[in-house]
Formats: C-alpha cells, structure tokens, sequence
C-alpha cells in the first residue's frame, strides 16, 4: 500500500501512487507462476518471456475488482477511491474506458476464486509467443490448464454450458488491453 | 522541484521480472 492522502492530492501524487503499485503487484505474479503446475519445469528464457508477456494481462484479472462499474470509481492498492473523472486528468481515458469494460464483463460471470486463480494461470500461458523457445511444451501447459479450468466450471456448474466459452472470449479482450496499453508511461519519482 | 524518471508499463514489467530471476539464479 502506498500512503496517498485523498482528495486534495495532486494528479503527479495519484500518477505516482499508480506507478509504485505496479511493483509489488508485478513481484506478486512472478511467485504466482511459480505456484503453477508444470511452469518452472518450463525453460527458465521462456518462463520469462511468458511473464514478461502476460503479467499485464493477469493484473487486469486479479484487479478486476477493483473497477466498480455502477460508480465509475477504481480502488488503488492503497485502499483509495477514486472517481474516473479524477482519473481522466491523468489522460488515462481510453485506458480506463477499456478497462472498466473488461472488468464488467468478467464480473457478470461470478466466478469463485479458485476458478478466478485457474483463470489466470490460463491467461499467463496463453500470453504471446514471440521469442518462446519450445512452443511444444508452452502449448501442452496452456492445453493442461485449460482442461483444468474447464473441468473445474463445469463440475461445479453443469447446467450452465455457456460460461466457459464465456471465459475464454476474455482471452482476446485482454490481449487488446495489453497491446494498446503497454506503452503507457509510469513515473517514478527520483528521490 | 521533483524529478522523475519515466518508463514504459512494459519495461517496468520486464524490469522487475529479470530482476527477480536474476536474484534467484
């Protein structure tokens, strides 16, 4: 959490605040692929490039949350809410719009947090492949865990037929939000 | 006045991974 005291912040606050909670959340998905069956066994240049990758895409997932629809507010690490017009002076416009979209989708199909976790071990192996080295092996991986994941649903769910499918068409949206958003600039400020 | 260093959302990102996996070599 990173102390950020409200509403008479300055956007370069907030822009800061933003920026310094990428590095914990990032550290956060290194050991959360590591927790994944069958990732370290992967080669170590592709475990990398698999993070590298969809690290993004998993925080847009696990942080999903914290995107409420109905307010248009986002809660930042810290606990702090703030609303998106507060947001939009920091020119995160497109961004948010894009995200909030996302988060709404995947929220209206309430998924439980162990499906929400197997989730997002499907969306870090299924992450681009430029530079993978044996794209086999990447491939059985994303093959097991999807099984997994569309094991899981359906067990739990079996009348309801349409919610996989669902899920994997978050697949592409979030692949979106990462190639248009990943050139964005984070500040850090040199102490 | 503050000073800043800029970096791309997917720098950062690599940043911090090569560095976790060089810590753990």
């Amino acid at each position: 959490a990173w102390p950020v005291s409200g509403a008479e912040c300055t956007s370069q606050q907030i822009w800061e605040s933003f920026s310094q909670c990428f590095t914990p959340a990032v550290k956060e998905v290194v050991e959360f692929a590591k927790g994944i069956p069958g990732f370290q066994e992967l080669g170590q240049q592709d475990q990398v490039m698999l993070l590298k990758s969809g690290t993004f895409q998993v925080l847009m997932v696990r942080f999903c949350t914290l995107f409420n629809a109905e307010e248009r507010t986002v809660t930042f690490l810290n606990g702090q809410t703030y609303p998106l017009s507060t947001l939009r002076a920091l020119g995160m416009g497109t961004l948010l719009d894009a995200m909030f979209d996302f988060s709404e989708k995947l929220g209206s199909l309430g998924l439980e947090p162990d499906e929400m976790a197997l989730f997002m071990a499907v969306v870090l192996v299924s992450a681009d492949r430029s530079g993978i080295l044996d794209m086999q092996a990447v491939e059985q991986l994303q093959e097991g865990l999807i099984r997994a994941l569309r094991s899981l649903i359906t067990r739990r769910r079996p009348d309801e037929n349409t919610l996989f499918p669902k899920l994997l068409l978050r697949l592409p949206d979030l692949r979106t939000l990462n190639n248009m958003h990943s050139d964005k600039l984070l500040a850090f400020r040199i102490d | 006045p503050k000073t800043h260093r800029f970096m791309t959302l997917a720098d950062h990102i690599s940043h911090i991974i090569t560095q976790d996996f060089a810590r753990n070599q």
